[in-house]
This record gives structure tokens, C-alpha cells and sequence, in this order.
């Protein structure tokens, strides 16, 4: 019912402005509804501007950019419909440094009382995480999961 | 309802039985390219119910099923095990009394696959609707990796509202 | 042929001047994320005469002029130069007299482009010869980035055949 | 022609099966010619043996994997028809930190008399180029680059 996906969508797009200056360290983000008259062509566009520069075209956008503005939709999707647990797979490897700092204490701010199990290559990530699983191959072809640390 | 532990067998490359434990809070995942990382987040997609082969990176079903290595060899079977605390008393629907829910998946190399709740058979259906319940399915935002999030970005505005109507 | 210098002005975040100089073996470039680094490449591909508008991340031609920010109104054109150096002898036919050859490509808002060997004018198809003559081309495989390393993995065995016939 | 089709898949071929050994520290990669009647249907298959695993399916390979069994593809791409200059744009950037070693020792075994361009977020590859350049924002949405080290 459009009803329903009205008020999802004001608290998508609620949750995307929040996020999006926190990512990005100022600037703003926000959807736009594409209204038709046929309710099937209707559709929904993220728009993003990074502080200090006039982006005219999504596409122009860097890497990195990219991942920071993917991270914010998705992080507000899950907002919305919180999962009791969250899997983030390499999520974070286009990001430079500052980036993934922010990337985390963005997860650090919404994993609250859910389990976020964070899948990285960043020594960063590992440090801050409460606990550390690593995962080898000693045989080849043979995974083996090992305890790291704990908090 | 969290995660309380995962154990995989004959999945991928766990041809011996592993079992992770999930604690509250943030785990961080690491090792070496291709050493099984991103196979254990296609074993929680698995036994959450997700049937589409190119969602799990084979060709068929079958192929989560472990084929061999150098010193070891296939599988006849694939299993997977998750298994769920009631921490916050928020039980899906039928499952409030229930202090853990566990979640059983095997597959047979003939593509039989077999679904347990609490080790009782049950349907796809069944494990479907209790992943709805908590408000995680193979498909939801529960998931999330790299080409997806850059996917997102660039989408168009049909793909985007659609994935706002799922949420809603 | 080697490359020497790329100057740019007015392309995408380069509103002024900007000089880089290249050295023999192995050059990092390494800067935030959304700090122009891409663009430099981008630079490359256009001088070399790309005209697709995907292929260097634009909706139109116009769109690599630097189109302003908080601090620095957008410019009136884009102009990229490529020096390079007869470093080995081996010149394009036509350049084995000149020690370097200077490639400038210059576009307007209402869409020109103009093209310089050597500061006079020619035509594009001059420009791709040249730089088919000395090996690379814009889409050739002088230029290879992350996105394109995952994509020929996965791709059909016609597209795989195509990148080899390309080398032919 | 078909003639110097084969000839350039051989040497392909070749290379590929050169450096694939090299990244992955063994196993074996190779270039499959897919015959066919109609010569427009014909193919090539890339089919790459890390040691030790038995991979059925492409698809299956780890990002990690992926990435080096496409650098090998494009590093003999190049190697066949070696352009004066090669820029390589965050292509180590899903890498572990060994096979960020791999990967820069075969781009200085190719780099030659070649001039390779590196971008990059990977500190290992900072270090081991021989020139570095930095570029930053200072003022906002215009690009500054500097010159960091040289050797
Ligand atoms: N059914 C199977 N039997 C045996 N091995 C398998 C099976 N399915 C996949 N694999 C192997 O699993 C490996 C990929 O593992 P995975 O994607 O989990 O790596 P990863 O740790 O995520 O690495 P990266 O950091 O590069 O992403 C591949 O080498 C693949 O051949
Ligand atoms: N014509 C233009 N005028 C002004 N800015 C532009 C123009 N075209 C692109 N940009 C800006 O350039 C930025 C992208 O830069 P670039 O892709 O080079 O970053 P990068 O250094 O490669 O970052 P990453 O490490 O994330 O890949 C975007 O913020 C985009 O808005
Ligand atoms: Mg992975
Ligand atoms: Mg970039």
C-alpha cells in the first residue's frame, strides 16, 4: 500500500540526513520521490552532496565517496527495519583511513544492544572490535576459525 | 532473539565440524584472501533459507557442498546449524516459551535438502516465516558487502524505491 | 616514448594549473578519498581521446570542466596537455624527429573540443593514431582499475576472447 | 584473422600461466580456446587452479582471489602489446597484506623500462614506489597534488 511506503520512506530518508553528515563530516544527503503518473515508473534518488562541492552526477563520484554513500542507505534501511544482527563483508576497503574511523563509530553507534560481525582487512576495524575471530587455511582447502582476542 | 552459536559441516571449505560462538557487540572477522571468510557469511544466508544458486556464488545448489582438497577429500553432505537466544523475550510467534531456537539445514549431493526447527522437519516455509519474524531474512539488510554498497549508489530510481518497499 | 608531464586546468577538481611530473619506474599516487586522484586518470584517458562519457564517469562531454565549489567559480573550459619524451628512439611515424611530443586537448561549454600535436591543430582521429602508434590507446590496458580486475573473471568466454583479439 | 588471433592467445596464454604461479605461490592458471562451429560463438575461459583447492566455479573464488587471477589476466594482456606506461588505479585494495607484496613485486618484474603509475590507499605500496605523490583538498572541492618522497 502506498500509505505504508510513504511513511517508510520519510524514515529512510529521515535516518539518511542524519547519517550522511556524520560520514561525511558535514554537507548533506537526502531521496527524492520521483513522482509519475504511473505509479510504476516512480521511482527514488539518492542525492548526495559531500561539504564544499557541487555534485552533479552520482557517477562522478569517487570510490570511496560511493562506499561512504552506500554505507549511509544501507545503515538507514536496517534502521528502519532493525535485524537482531548485522553482517558487514569488506565493507570498509575503499575507505582511507579518517574514513574507516568514522565508518566504525557509525557501527559502533547503532549496533547498541545487536551483534554486528564485522568482516575486514583493516587493521583499524580489528583494534576496535570487541572480539577478534581469525579464520586460516593451515591444510589448503581447509578453513580453520581461530579465537583471537577478547575484550 | 541473537545469535548464540553457528556450526558448519561439510559446507564450503568446513568439510569438519567448526562451531563459532557469537558474543553481544562487535566481532571482527580477519585472515588471508580465500581462506573462508566471506564462506561462513553464505552459510548464515544458507540456513536462513536462501534457495537462489548465484546468491551463494555457485552454479547449483550442490556446490556449497565441500568438494575436496588436497589432503582431504568431498563431502557426501552439506549441514548447517544456527542456533538462537531468546535475550530479549521477543520470540518469533509459536517459539515465546522456547529458551534457544536451532535452525538446521542439509543438503545431499543428489540436491535433496532438509529443513529442522528445533530438530523437528519442518519447510523452506517454515524457516522463511521464523527469519521474517525476527526481522532477518537471507534477503533483508542483514547482510551487507562491498559491491552491493557501491550498487546501491549508482541503481536506478525503480531499483532504490524497491528496496525501500521491502523495508516497508 | 615516455611520459614526461600532464598539465591540466579547468578538468574536474583542477580549477588551476596543475603540473605533475613523471619519472622512470614506479610512481604512488596516494591522497584522501574524493580527492582527485581518479581524476588524474581520467585526464589521461580524455587527452588520449576517449569520447565515451561513461568511460570517464560523466553524463556529457561538458561535464569534465570543473563546474565550481564553495570557494572557486566553475571555469569557462577544461585543457589537459601530455608531454611525452623520445626517451628509446622508437617515435610514432611521422614524430622521429622530435625529442617530445606535446598532446592538447581543450573543450568548451557548448561542447567544441580541439585537439594539438605540437601545438597545432588536428583532428581527433590523429591523436588516436598517435597513441595506437606508441602502444596504448585509451582503451587499452595502460589503464587498469579494481573494478575491471573483478569484472574479466566472471565474464563470458566471448567477452574474454574479445580482450585478446583487442591485443591481436 | 584467425591466424593472429591464435598467435596472441598463445602468447597470452603463456604469460598467464607465467604469473599465476607467482601471485598465488603456486597451482596452476591457464587460457581455455572454447571451439565452436560459428566462429562468433567461440570463446575463451579463464580457468584458474589455486594450490591446493579444487575450484569448480569462478564465481566461487574469494574477492581476494578474484582480484589476482584478473591482475594475471591484465598483466599478460599488457606484457603481450606493453604500452610505454601502465596506471593502476586501487587494484590492491580487496589484497591481504601478503599478496600486496606479491602483487608489487610483479609489477616491478614487469615495470622494467616502463614507468608504472600506482594509486593507492595500501601503506606497503607507498614504501616501495620509488616516487610518491599526495593529493589532498585544502580548500574544498579543489585538488592540490604534492610531491611526498622520492628515492
Ligand atoms: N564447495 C566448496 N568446496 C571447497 N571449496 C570451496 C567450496 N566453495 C567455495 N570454495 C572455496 O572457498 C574459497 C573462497 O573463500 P571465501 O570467499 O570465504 O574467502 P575470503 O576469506 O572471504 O577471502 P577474501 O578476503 O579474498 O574475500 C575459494 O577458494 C573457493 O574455491
Ligand atoms: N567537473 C567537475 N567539477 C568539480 N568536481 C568534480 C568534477 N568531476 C568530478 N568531480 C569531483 O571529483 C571527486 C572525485 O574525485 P576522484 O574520483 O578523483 O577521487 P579519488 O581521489 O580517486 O578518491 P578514492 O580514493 O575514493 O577513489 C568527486 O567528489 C566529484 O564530485
Ligand atoms: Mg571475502
Ligand atoms: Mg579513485
Amino acid at each position: 500500500s502506498s500509505e505504508r511506503f510513504l511513511s517508510t520512506f520519510e524514515m529512510v530518508n529521515g535516518y539518511f540526513s542524519e547519517l550522511f553528515p556524520k560520514l561525511f563530516m558535514g554537507g548533506k544527503g537526502f531521496l527524492r520521490l520521483i513522482e509519475n503518473e504511473d505509479i510504476l515508473e516512480s521511482g527514488v534518488e539518492i542525492v548526495p552532496q559531500p561539504p564544499g562541492k557541487r555534485v552533479k552526477n552520482v557517477a562522478a563520484l569517487s570510490n570511496g565517496e560511493k562506499a561512504l554513500v552506500g554505507i549511509a542507505m544501507f545503515m538507514s534501511l536496517f534502521s528502519v527495519r532493525p535485524a537482531p544482527f548485522l553482517f558487514l563483508d569488506e565493507v570498509d576497503s575503499p575507505l582511507d583511513e579518517k574514513n574507516v574511523d568514522r565508518f566504525y563509530s557509525l557501527v559502533r553507534s547503532i549496533s547498541g544492544d545487536r551483534q554486528v560481525i564485522l568482516i575486514t582487512h583493516k587493521k583499524r576495524s580489528m583494534e576496535l572490535a570487541d572480539y577478534l575471530y581469525g579464520v586460516t587455511m593451515e591444510k589448503p582447502g581447509v578453513s580453520k576459525v581461530v579465537t583471537m582476542t577478547t575484550r | 532473539m541473537r545469535l548464540k552459536t553457528l556450526e558448519m559441516v561439510g559446507f564450503k571449505t568446513f568439510p569438519e565440524k567448526t562451531v563459532i560462538r557469537f558474543s553481544p557487540g562487535i566481532t571482527a572477522i580477519a585472515g588471508p584472501n580465500g581462506s573462508g571468510k566471506s564462506n561462513i557469511v553464505d552459510a548464515i544466508r544458507w540456513v536462513m533459507g536462501e534457495t537462489a544458486p548465484t546468491l551463494l556464488r555457485t552454479k547449483s545448489l550442490e556446490d556449497v557442498i565441500f568438494s575436496g582438497s588436497e589432503g582431504h577429500p568431498p563431502t557426501s553432505f552439506a549441514e548447517v546449524n544456527l542456533i538462537l537466544e531468546n535475550s530479549d523475550g521477543i520470540a518469533p510467534s509459536g517459539f515465546e516459551s522456547c529458551a534457544e531456537i536451532q535452525v538446521t539445514r542439509r543438503a545431499y549431493r543428489d540436491g535433496e535438502s532438509e529443513f529442522f526447527i528445533n530438530r523437528s522437519p519442518c519447510r523452506l516455509k517454515d524457516i522463511n516465516e521464523l527469519f521474517l519474524d525476527i526481522g532477518s531474512g537471507s534477503r533483508g539488510y542483514c547482510i551487507i558487502e562491498q559491491a552491493k554498497v557501491q550498487q546501491v549508489v549508482v541503481s536506478r530510481p525503480e531499483d532504490v524505491k524497491l528496496l525501500i518497499e521491502e523495508a516497508a
